[in-house]
């Protein structure tokens, strides 16, 4: 996280707040409870209390503008500057201004008021950008369920470093802010690994590491601010190297990924591969070019899929340590690649010689993402 | 060799316009040093702005290359907050 510089900050825990006018895109009501609920996550977790006034200057002016809009900081049309917001000082301080040229919405379908509301009411509050992508407080906007928003880690700890933590004892202790996945941790385990025409992509919770083979660096990114029609948490992921696409797959659903875009008439249900219902997660699945086939591996067993075919190979499911000698019984994550497959479970990569059948080498998982 | 197609040419001068703006508006472009003169107002030395690409690589994680590559200006191009990322 980052403060501004001088580390400004209200020299108050009371802090005013008072909406100017209202955007047409949505009822003032809507736009009422999500400035109250944007406020409401800063002020749940430090001993800052909001109250909204209807005339005079309040600390915080909130309004909606387009282009010049009377601070000398023009917005620029539909989409590029969502909107932006003053650090704590008195007058123009705090005060935090939306694009009227958006189309502002509750849901999804164009950019959420909530959300970008919560993050530039940390700005007012003190908290300049951050560098971490999983941080409410990073520049970009990418849409996230409000129903399942949480702070992260990274603005919980900035903003308390502003202001301590809530001095409210609550009844029910709130869950850890979900932390950024570091690639030096040692304990660091992926969610799925794939391919990506000649990239290679590192799923972990809501992320994943691109990496491109000539870059020794791994850029982390969300995962919806890339694609934003898939879940923010995957299972498992393969290259389909025939129909050039990714394929994702949550739970019993998977979504074939080409570049930016999700294909129409997806997500489709896995047991269209020949997976019986009782399987309710795929762990890892893995295409091996030579042969043509994708192996999906479930707990303790795994099916093989004829992609030319398009249909289950005989006799499945097996055994994984029947089949893959030297391989653990469960793995997280698979990919093949010039005749091998890596297998991944918890911090360990296991290289696998197809021909030979045999595991050549074990290693940590952290090189793949640049440590 | 082969002419470049004109579309290319206005799609790179295109990519330099956004890649100025943005990084004017986020990272402080402009060079502030006493001695600068310029004719063009807005111009731009390539040296501070391969520097300012390599600030906003670095803000953002990516590789610090300097260039005008397609993940910076993936990011560049992305709807984002008003407020700069390396702030005055």
């Amino acid at each position: 996280y980052n403060h501004f510089p001088g580390t400004i900050k209200w020299k108050k825990d009371k802090i005013t707040y008072r909406i100017l006018n209202y955007t047409p895109d949505i009822s003032s009501t809507d736009v009422d409870t999500a400035i109250w609920r944007a406020l409401k996550i800063w002020s749940d977790i430090t001993p800052l209390k909001f109250t909204r006034i209807f005339e005079g200057e309040a600390d915080i002016m909130i309004s909606f503008g387009a282009r010049e809009h009377g601070d000398n900081y023009p917005f620029d049309g539909a989409n590029g500057l969502l909107a932006h917001a003053f650090p704590p000082a008195a007058g123009i301080g705090g005060d935090t201004h939306f694009d009227e040229d958006e189309t502002w919405t509750m849901g999804s379908n164009g950019y959420n008021l909530f959300l970008v509301a919560a993050h530039e009411f940390g700005h007012a509050l003190g908290l300049a950008h951050s560098r971490d992508p999983g941080a409410l407080m990073f520049p970009t906007y990418t849409f996230a369920s409000v129903n399942e928003f949480r702070l992260s880690q990274d603005d919980v700890s900035g903003i308390q470093a502003l202001y301590g933590a809530s001095n409210e004892i609550k009844p029910n202790p709130r869950p850890q802010p979900p932390k950024t996945p570091e690639k030096c941790d040692p304990y660091l385990s992926f969610d799925a690994v794939a391919g990506l025409r000649g990239e290679m992509l590192f799923f972990k919770d809501r992320f994943f590491w691109r990496r491109h083979p000539q870059m020794p660096e791994a850029q982390l990114t969300l995962i919806n601010s890339f694609w934003p029609k898939i879940p923010a948490k995957i299972d498992a992921a393969y290259e389909n190297f025939e129909r050039d696409f990714l394929v994702v797959i949550q739970g019993n659903k998977y979504w074939a990924v080409n570049g930016y875009d999700v294909m129409p008439g997806y997500p489709k249900n896995i047991r269209r591969f020949g997976i019986p219902s009782s399987v309710r997660k795929i762990d890892a699945a893995v295409h091996i070019r030579t042969t043509s086939k994708t192996l999906f591996f479930a707990g303790d067993q795994y099916w093989s899929f004829d992609e030319t075919k398009r249909a289950m190979d005989e006799g499945y499911p097996h055994l994984i340590t029947d089949d893959w000698p030297g391989i653990p019984a469960r793995v997280d994550a698979a990919f093949e690649q010039h005749g091998y497959i890596y297998f991944f479970r918890g911090p360990a990569q296991f290289l696998y010689n197809i021909r030979e059948q045999r595991v050549l080498q074990i290693d940590r998982i952290n090189q793949w993402v640049g440590c | 060799s082969s002419a470049v197609p004109l579309s290319e040419i206005e799609k790179n001068e295109e990519d330099w316009q956004l890649a100025q703006t943005y990084l004017n508006r986020f990272y402080k472009l402009k060079d502030s040093s006493a001695g600068f003169a310029s004719k063009n107002r807005n111009y731009v030395s390539k040296s501070s702005l391969s520097n300012k690409i390599k600030k906003m690589q670095e803000f953002f994680g990516l590789e610090i290359t300097g260039n005008l590559d397609s993940a910076t200006m993936g990011i560049m191009e992305k709807p984002r907050c008003g407020v700069p990322d390396v702030a005055e």
